[in-house]
């Protein structure tokens, strides 16, 4: 599932 | 998180606080990019104002609000306290050549066409350009202080750790942002020059002048 990674980060 | 992803936050903070401790220190901004440390500023406002809408962690909020507070602590110190020192003859990139094209890929190139995720791609691609101004103004000015090499090497070393972090999280969580990565790795290669010089000058006790 190649989804969002970029969220959690800063 | 993961290793690459911890060493790159740190890496960021390192070169945020280099920045604001040698203005500070010299009570100077002499060589220092103002306008990139406005993009700055404008990068971590766009992307930090889910900053009181969703919860991700204690780090996560804690680091945010350091990076939006020395961002605009710098550009004050720039802009106000020391705006003698600032040498605005030099600082002469263009910003609007940057922001009109990251507003239109922005609005062009998103995941979601929903305000936070505008300003979201937004600040990912201005963030991958926003040290242009900066780089620019060392080339004009011939050299750069030693401190605001080790600036741009912290600078430059916190997203290509998260290049690895992405890889790290492609092959262990299965995540994949392309443009998160496609920008991190435009923002890499603009660091390419300066860390050639970097390593082979700098590390080298000698001091950054250009041409090479």
């Amino acid at each position: 599932s190649l989804h969002r990674a970029a969220k959690d980060e800063l | 998180m993961n290793i690459f992803r911890l060493t790159g936050d740190l890496s960021h903070l390192a070169a945020i606080i280099i920045l604001l401790l040698k203005i500070w220190k010299t009570r100077s901004c002499a060589g220092i990019s103002g306008k990139s440390q406005i993009l700055f500023a404008l990068v971590f406002t766009t992307r930090y104002l889910d900053l009181f809408s969703s919860f991700i962690s204690l780090y996560n909020t804690v680091m945010k609000v350091i990076y939006i507070m020395c961002a605009y602590a710098t550009v004050y110190l720039i802009y106000g306290k020391f705006k003698a020192t600032y040498d605005g003859n030099h600082d002469t990139f263009r910003v609007e050549f940057l922001l009109i094209p990251v507003v239109l890929l922005a609005v062009l190139i998103n995941h979601a066409f929903a305000p936070m995720e505008i300003l979201w791609t937004f600040s990912i691609y201005l963030e991958s350009v926003a040290i242009l101004p900066q780089l620019f103004m060392i080339s004009k000015t011939g050299e750069a202080e030693t401190i605001t090499t080790h600036y741009l090497f912290f600078l430059g070393l916190y997203r290509t750790l998260y290049l690895f972090n992405w890889i790290w999280r492609f092959y262990f969580e299965g995540f994949f942002d392309l443009i998160a990565v496609v920008a991190g790795l435009v923002q890499t290669i603009l660091y390419c020059d300066f860390f050639y010089l970097y390593i082979t000058k700098v590390l080298k006790g000698k001091k950054l002048s250009l041409p090479a």
